[in-house]
């Protein structure tokens, strides 16, 4: 999955890919004093473009909030909600709204699901519907935070850890190893890397085309940006 | 010139299902310890739409934007009134455009000029021809133009053929064809390039034609879906020719005189040769009054058609134009006619290089009468001759009246010209084609019914499936053939791709969507020449939305060029769509490239981290 940081009081996004075996379970946020927690199995294609390397995707995402006792799982298949011990199923193939008393829901039709926690945080979860007979593609999920200031001060996780900014410093621009891009160095979290200024997609408005946000790519899973290594961020369950 | 290296030029010509997808890069060094200026010209077919053009300076891009054409122009138009313009896309010959730009360059810089256009090729004559223009005016280090095919249903040939300076660099074009997919791979050397071993000269100067064909089912066609959308071909050559009345309708006046009279002349007499002998056939002059050579239509026999000769052989040149009358005479001869005794299929072909200069001349009042007078009954093709036609007349006439209409360029084979444009409609095999898919699995269809089929042509329907899964939905085709109407049923089926090209990811992207985008423009274009003028409106809409979407150059958008033109200032030109009014003329640019007010090139590097207060963030992860 692409990751995409954007940071618009300093007019500018970082960026950084995460792959590892599909199946994959990896945690985005973790917030202990809230009791909110993200995490998102990944899923690869349905098999690799000759002389191309994997690329992996969100298939499905758990999104729990302790406080409250909710429980939810969206895949590219269905939306499973469970709220202290009740249970709802919802589908992608209908407009929906559940309006909750510490949880809104919104389903947009094979587009999207808007989860409005109470007085917390709110999340989109884009669906990227892909032609069943596509030899190589299949269905994936984009997850963007849409609200994230009442989180506390501890909040973590791959997306979690950028909450409450980031600071970092970029140098001249010099040729790559890629000819069509740039590179630069990149001075954050006390490291030194080398980036490269490339785009990404934000699928907010436009689900199919997206739009692109200049970035400053991280190589290597984002080694150096992030806290620790991707891997810290395996977990064992959706829950 | 000579210290700009041009160090590579390459032309990647995709095509699947006849979607054709052509990429142009050239990259060029300015050897010289001075700034240079480097120009990049490269024709395309005018039936292309461009969709893409970027200039890359020592790795800053300058990405090229399509507009609404209303929008573009009022942005600069101060720059429009003080008369600073040039022109960025300009006729070329018959069937190509030339678009074209030059850019400064800093001693020892690189630039990479990047265009792209699409286009949707038409069967023509029994094949689809793909045309790219080859002028890289010097020596290129690397030059190479690779062409791919991919056809579903089986490639039955492909020939390469080519307008070089001489044909010794034909035997380097290397063609590869299996069953369903063409390779053409195009790369000469330097020294394969020049004209002589000394010389600085290039060979590499023409266009480069690749024509083929595909193998036809008889049945309901051919239907490719993918991705939620689906083209539907329809090209049965299998049948037999319907018979047909056709009336050509002569302009005799004054302007013809000289070698446009004496081609018309030369081409009817071929024309006649070739009618078959079940076609019924009437011959109408007209300048200012009209004449013809039998009041009545007479059947295409070997003595009649001697004798229809003889008359052609006598028509000459002479007084004013009433074009009006001429084809009304022409309407009432097919309509008095009409009979059990005559075949259904009625057409007439009017060959005209005039305004009206007499009778009617309100150019609305003579659409008006003529298709009053058809009223569906009939097709009219229009051939314009010279430079000064009024061609929007004659493409509006045929347009309304089923039929389509051509320029005939005034040239030494303008008589073969002609015969050519006969030929395409010479072999009627269906009448009132229609192409349904019954229930609700499609929508946003293309134009599915269709007066007439031609031997050689072919029929396309393009959809949106309802749901992006439907990967099977019912078809039908009914038309009246000879003899009697027939309809084949049929399902149409996504096939498995993935099996017949399993290397190329391009031919499962979003192709068939764009071929369909390109179509629904393509026949919105000519739906506002024909619908009353609320129509026209939406219409109108209608197909600038779609341009805009889909990034296409209509002649309803613009393409904004930004490239750079001094260190603080950068430059902004226009490219347009021609149309085939501006078409006319062309000796002289057609469009404008606009100057618009200075921009500051916005490049920050130096940042530092801060926690975002009031501004909202984004935190996201998705996969494109």
């Amino acid at each position: 999955p692409h990751f995409i940081i954007e940071l618009p009081d300093q007019n500018d996004a970082l960026c950084f890919n995460i792959d590892h075996k599909p199946g994959t379970i990896f945690n985005l946020v973790r917030d202990p004093p809230t009791g909110i927690v993200v995490n998102g199995q990944i899923i690869g294609d349905k098999k690799i473009i000759p002389g191309n390397k994997m690329h992996t995707y969100f298939g499905r995402f758990g999104i729990v909030n302790e406080k409250f006792g909710i429980r939810l799982m969206v895949s590219t298949k269905e939306i499973l909600v469970s709220e202290r011990g009740k249970h709802a199923n919802f589908s992608w193939t209908n407009n929906k709204t559940l309006e909750g008393l510490n949880m809104d829901l919104q389903v947009i039709k094979d587009r999207s699901l808007t989860v409005t926690l109470r007085n917390s945080v709110k999340f989109l979860i884009i669906l990227h519907k892909i032609w069943k007979m596509h030899p190589y593609h299949q269905d994936y999920l984009g997850f963007y935070t849409l609200d994230s200031h009442l989180f506390s001060s501890n909040v973590h996780g791959l997306l979690g850890q950028f909450y409450h900014g980031v600071n970092f410093e970029v140098s001249d621009l010099f040729p790559g190893k890629d000819p069509d891009k740039q590179d630069a160095n990149m001075f954050v979290k006390g490291n030194k890397l080398t980036v490269t200024r490339g785009w990404k997609r934000d699928f907010r408005q436009d689900v199919k085309n997206g739009e692109k946000v200049p970035c400053w790519f991280i190589h290597n899973n984002g080694t150096g940006l992030l806290d620790g290594v991707h891997t810290d961020y395996i977990v064992s369950g959706l829950f | 010139l000579s210290q700009i290296e041009v160090q590579s030029m390459r032309v990647d010509c995709k095509v699947a299902s006849r979607f054709a997808h052509t990429v142009m890069t050239t990259k060029a060094l300015n050897t010289a310890n001075a700034s240079q200026e480097v120009f990049f010209e490269v024709d395309l077919p005018k039936t292309a739409f461009i969709t893409n053009f970027s200039i890359e300076i020592e790795g800053r891009i300058y990405v090229s934007e399509v507009k609404e054409k209303e929008q573009a122009r009022q942005q600069y138009e101060s720059a429009v009134s003080s008369g600073l313009t040039a022109g960025l896309v300009k006729a070329s010959g018959r069937n190509m455009e030339t678009f074209s730009v030059s850019v400064n360059i800093a001693p020892q810089s690189r630039v990479t000029f990047t265009l792209t256009y699409e286009e949707l090729l038409q069967r023509r004559l029994g094949s689809y021809e793909i045309m790219i223009g080859v002028r890289p005016k010097q020596l290129v280090q690397n030059f190479e133009i690779v062409v791919d095919i991919y056809e579903p249903n089986g490639i039955a040939f492909v020939d390469v053929n080519g307008t070089f300076i001489t044909n010794e660099l034909l035997p380097l074009v290397k063609k590869t064809v299996t069953d369903k997919k063409a390779h053409v791979y195009f790369s000469p050397t330097l020294d394969q390039q020049k004209t002589c071993s000394d010389c600085e000269e290039t060979l590499v100067d023409g266009d480069l034609f690749i024509r083929y064909d595909v193998n036809h089912p008889q049945d309901i066609g051919e239907i490719q879906i993918i991705n939620g959308y689906f083209v539907h071909f329809f090209a049965p050559d299998d049948l037999p020719q319907m018979p047909k009345n056709v009336v050509f309708v002569i302009d005799r006046s004054g302007s013809m005189e000289g070698e446009k009279m004496k081609q018309t002349r030369e081409a009817l007499m071929t024309i006649l040769s070739e009618l078959h002998e079940d076609d019924y056939f009437g011959l109408v002059t007209f300048d200012d009054t009209i004449e013809s050579w039998r009041p009545f239509l007479s059947k295409a026999t070997p003595e009649n058609v001697t004798e229809a000769k003889e008359f052609v052989k006598t028509i000459e040149a002479r007084h004013m134009t009433d074009i009006n009358k001429g084809l009304l005479f022409a309407v009432d001869m097919l309509t008095t006619e009409k009979s059990h005794s005559f075949p259904d299929m009625s057409m007439i072909i009017l060959l005209t290089d005039g305004r009206p200069s007499s009778g009617q001349r309100d150019l609305s009042k003579i659409q008006e009468n003529v298709q009053n007078a058809i009223n569906g009954s009939m097709s009219l093709f229009c051939l314009g001759f010279g430079y000064d036609v009024d061609y929007s007349l004659l493409d509006t006439l045929a347009k309304q009246n089923d039929g389509l209409a051509r320029r005939v360029y005034e040239a030494s084979d303008a008589a073969l010209q002609l015969q050519g444009f006969y030929d395409e409609v010479a072999t009627p095999l269906l009448l009132e084609v229609n192409l349904n898919y019954p229930g609700n699995a499609v929508t946003d269809l293309t134009q599915s019914h269709f007066r007439q089929f031609f031997k050689g042509s072919e029929i396309v329907v393009a959809g949106r499936l309802q749901e992006l899964e439907t990967n099977t939905f019912q078809t039908e085709v009914s038309a009246n053939g000879l003899g009697d109407q027939f309809v084949f049923e049929g399902v149409a089926i996504a096939e498995e791709w993935d099996s017949v090209f399993p290397d190329q990811e391009y031919i499962f992207g979003d192709f068939i969507e764009r071929l369909w985008a390109y179509l629904t423009i393509q026949q919105l274009l000519d739906k506002r020449e024909k619908c009353s003028p609320e129509d026209k409106e939406n219409t109108t809409a209608q197909a600038l939305d779609l341009s805009l979407r889909y990034n296409f150059v209509t002649p309803l958008t613009s393409m904004v060029v930004t490239k750079p033109e001094t260190e603080d200032e950068d430059e902004t030109l226009i490219a347009d769509k021609l149309t085939e009014d501006q078409r006319e003329d062309t000796t002289e640019p057609d469009l404008s490239a606009l100057y618009a007010p200075p921009q500051k090139a916005g490049s920050v590097y130096q940042v530092q981290g801060l926690k975002p207060q009031n501004l909202i963030s984004s935190y996201f992860v998705d996969g494109d």
